[in-house]
């Protein structure tokens, strides 16, 4: 592989020096039939995907000099008349639209009334390539060049006129954007099928290696200031949640959920959870939906407990938003390990805790559903040691070491009742944990009747 | 029309065929 | 018996503008040659001047002077016979002696050419005026000068897309489409491809202009086919449901109008020749016609 990428990269800097020579003398058509024979280089079938990056990072510095000559060129008044034309006489597709793109990067820069036309052109034009590690670059390539020249205008109010608009709006971005996700996540999740099924694992590897050009339109899609909320809720979320579970890969599905939550603003989440949560329970079986909830969970609460944030709107009730799509998401999914439902738990105690910190009641309820969940697999006995037995084990200490407080666990009906299902092990090391935790904090038991609670926690250290 | 963009319209592809598997 | 004499031609059309370079083939040794010459319409006058001096003794003793007119078929394999379909002649001078260069002005006025020049693999179609020096003894001077006839069409009033599905049962189905079935020659063909079925490894598609000259009548015909260009339009394998777009430029390519039954003598005919080529180098082709004009 080293080699193979060796001598490419030998040819891609004889070439750019050829090429970067004739750009010096004004032979432009000499220069760029140099850029094509460079380019060529891409549509080798030979690299593995590392090594095929390594090679399109060398190309892409040398097609930068070649699009920063045309700029000046452009700028200066020596405009190559359909020049834009001219580069798509190369006979192979893959140094064509390389150069389309380049090419038309610079007739955009250099006048913005063909931006809309042109945008769209490209991310049509970009279909040629149904290879999916040649694709994933190219379309990649196309990401990189627009990154600062998509329109984030205001769309302008309807018109006849095919003319209006010829710079392009905000709608233009989005659907230019959304288009190349769809086809990169698309050529990424079909790289699954590709070459003898005894490399699946190899694949899967080289697959994740290459999450991050796929993740790219997200981020995009969050640097443009004319998506608000609004735009996020009707335009956005609803085309990238469309692909992510229309595709059915848990690779892809996984990466693109964590994505979203990573990517965009906390308050597009705050108005988002519905249709996010919804798409949560559509995954697929090896997704690792608790991580993405409680992910998820743990921003936003991150969120509402900020010290100089307004905190959680009141019209959103969060906790019963997530406490209601969990229900459905454990509900969708009997595969799901029942130590990730009590993961998902502990997520919600966290965000009731954090959130709304005085409403012990939600704390309660999350004991009683998790409770109800025991019963109704019948579940009477968890042994401490298992990774159900250590969920459960967190879910009780959290409570516990948040509130500092033994008399309100007591306050808690639901939490000897978890208690009781843990083994004789756990039980002893969740009552050690209470008592310390009220020796350390000098907590006062001032009532018979708490005492007789407090004594029936610890049972297992008294009997 | 520019030559140089023109395209037919495309037909949009369902989400079904776009991720099946090679057939 | 007598010197020889220099002849020169020029038309009355010789700006830049109205020359083209020609390549043509000459010879058994097929040896390629460029040809720079005048071109005109086939409704066009064709005129000018000659210049004829006498070289060597100064002095050149003649029994007539004409200028002639000639468009002609030539066949590679029928090197003997040429097929005149156009032939005219005007006189120039009535026997004398030249001493001195003297000028000449001609003109052919409605003079029909309906047909283009063609210079093909094995059949030539020449317009050329032949200077000719008569003389009673030794040998007739003769020059020769080509000129190139192009004829513009109009755009045609109905222009139906190229629209087809085909396939292979249980293997592969396309639908082609493209956006005229009549283009000219600086055009650009505009289509598409989507894919209905496929369960075969496709590696890439190409779509090839393919230039079939056909010369010869019967069972003596005979058809060369070139491949004009190989443009890839897609490279990887689709799915069902893939819609892959085509745009084909024309000018870059040495094209020639749609020739149908020249003078009974040959055809030039183009096809579009859509190519799929999978993994293991099976190749799956839809050859399809389309007409060629020249526009103005």
């Amino acid at each position: 592989q080293e080699k193979l990428l060796d001598e490419a990269m030998g040819i891609v800097r004889s070439q750019s020096f050829q090429m970067k020579r004739c750009l010096d003398k004004g032979r432009l058509m000499d220069g760029l039939k140099h850029a094509s024979n460079m380019l060529g280089e891409l549509r080798t079938s030979l690299l593995s995907p590392k090594m095929y990056y390594e090679l399109y990072m060398l190309i892409s510095d040398e097609l930068r000099h070649l699009e920063s000559h045309l700029l000046d060129e452009f700028q200066a008044g020596h405009r190559v008349a359909d020049l834009y034309e001219l580069v798509q006489y190369a006979g192979n597709i893959v140094p064509r639209l390389y150069l389309l793109i380049t090419v038309g990067l610079v007739y955009i820069k250099s006048n913005e009334n063909c931006k809309r036309d042109i945008l769209k052109d490209l991310v049509e034009m970009c279909r040629g390539v149904q290879h999916p590690l040649r694709g994933l670059f190219l379309r990649n390539y196309l990401l990189q060049c627009t990154r600062h020249i998509l329109p984030d205008v205001e769309d302008p109010p309807p018109s006849n006129n095919p003319l209006d608009n010829e710079q392009g709006s905000i709608s233009d971005s989005l659907e230019f954007i959304l288009l190349n996700f769809a086809e990169m996540n698309k050529l990424w999740v079909r790289m699954q099928h590709q070459g003898h099924s005894r490399d699946k694992e190899k694949r899967e590897k080289e697959r994740q290696e290459l999450r991050i050009l796929v993740g790219t339109n997200l981020v995009r899609l969050s640097q443009l200031e004319m998506v608000d909320v609004d735009r996020y809720k009707k335009m956005v979320l609803p085309g990238l949640l469309e692909q992510a579970v229309s595709c059915r890969d848990a690779l892809s599905q996984e990466y693109l959920m964590e994505c979203i939550i990573q990517v965009f603003p906390d308050e597009f989440h705050l108005e988002t959870l519905g249709p996010f949560l919804q798409a949560c329970a559509e995954l697929h079986e090896d997704v690792n939906v608790k991580s993405i909830i409680s992910s998820l969970i743990e921003r936003l609460a991150a969120f509402g407990n900020k010290e100089d944030g307004d905190g959680i709107p009141s019209e959103i009730k969060l906790f019963e938003i997530f406490s209601q799509h969990i229900a459905t998401v454990i509900k969708s999914r009997p595969e799901l390990p029942l130590e990730d439902m009590v993961s998902l738990q502990v997520s919600l105690v966290n965000l009731a805790q954090q959130c709304y910190s005085s409403r012990l009641d939600l704390v309660d309820s999350v004991l009683a559903n998790t409770a109800h969940i025991f019963d109704n697999l019948n579940i009477t006995k968890i042994h401490s040691g298992s990774p159900l037995g250590k969920e459960l084990s967190r879910l009780l200490r959290l409570p516990t070491g948040n509130y500092n407080d033994l008399l309100v666990i007591l306050q808690l009906v639901n939490f000897p009742k978890l208690l009781q299902l843990l083994d004789y092990q756990g039980r002893k090391t969740i009552s050690t944990f209470l008592m310390n935790n009220a020796i350390d904090n000098g907590t006062i038991i001032p009532s018979p009747e708490q005492v007789d609670g407090v004594l029936s926690l610890c049972s297992s250290l008294v009997r | 029309a520019n030559d140089a963009t023109r395209r037919l319209n495309s037909k949009k592809q369902t989400l079904d065929d776009a991720y099946a598997a090679p057939a | 018996f007598g010197s020889n004499a220099e002849i020169k031609v020029e038309f009355a059309n010789e700006d830049a503008s109205k020359q083209i370079t020609v390549k043509t083939v000459h010879g058994e040794s097929k040896k390629k040659r460029i040809q720079t010459m005048s071109v005109f319409s086939g409704n066009e006058t064709v005129g000018g001047k000659i210049y004829i001096a006498p070289s060597g003794s100064k002095r050149l003793e003649h029994t007539g002077i004409k200028v002639e007119l000639i468009g002609q078929v030539e066949l590679a394999y029928d090197r003997g016979n040429h097929y005149v379909f156009t032939s005219l002649i005007r006189e120039l001078d009535a026997p004398g002696i030249l001493t001195a260069e003297k000028t000449f002005s001609f003109e052919f006025a409605n003079v029909e050419k309906q047909y283009e020049t063609y210079n093909g693999v094995n059949v030539r179609l020449r317009y050329f005026v032949r200077v000719k020096i008569s003389r009673s003894y030794g040998s007739n001077i003769k020059k020769e000068i080509d000129f190139a006839v192009q004829n513009v069409r109009p755009d045609p009033e109905i222009n139906n897309t190229l629209k087809m599905e085909v396939g292979i049962e249980d293997c592969l189905h396309i639908e082609f489409e493209y956006d005229k079935s009549k283009y000219h020659l600086d055009d650009v063909i505009v289509g598409k491809i989507y894919f209905l079925l496929v369960r075969i490894k496709i590696k890439h598609m190409e779509l090839q202009i393919l230039k079939r000259e056909s010369t010869g009548n019967g069972p003596n015909l005979y058809n060369e086919t070139e491949i004009m260009t190989k443009f890839e339009i897609m490279d990887g394998a689709p799915v069902r449901g893939e819609c892959i777009p085509i745009r084909l430029f024309l000018s870059p390519f040495d094209l020639t109008p749609t020739f149908k039954n020249v003078h009974n003598k040959f055809s030039v005919k183009y096809y579009l020749n859509l190519v799929l080529v999978d993994e293991e180098e099976r190749r799956y082709f839809k050859q399809q016609e389309f007409f060629l004009r020249r526009k103005a």
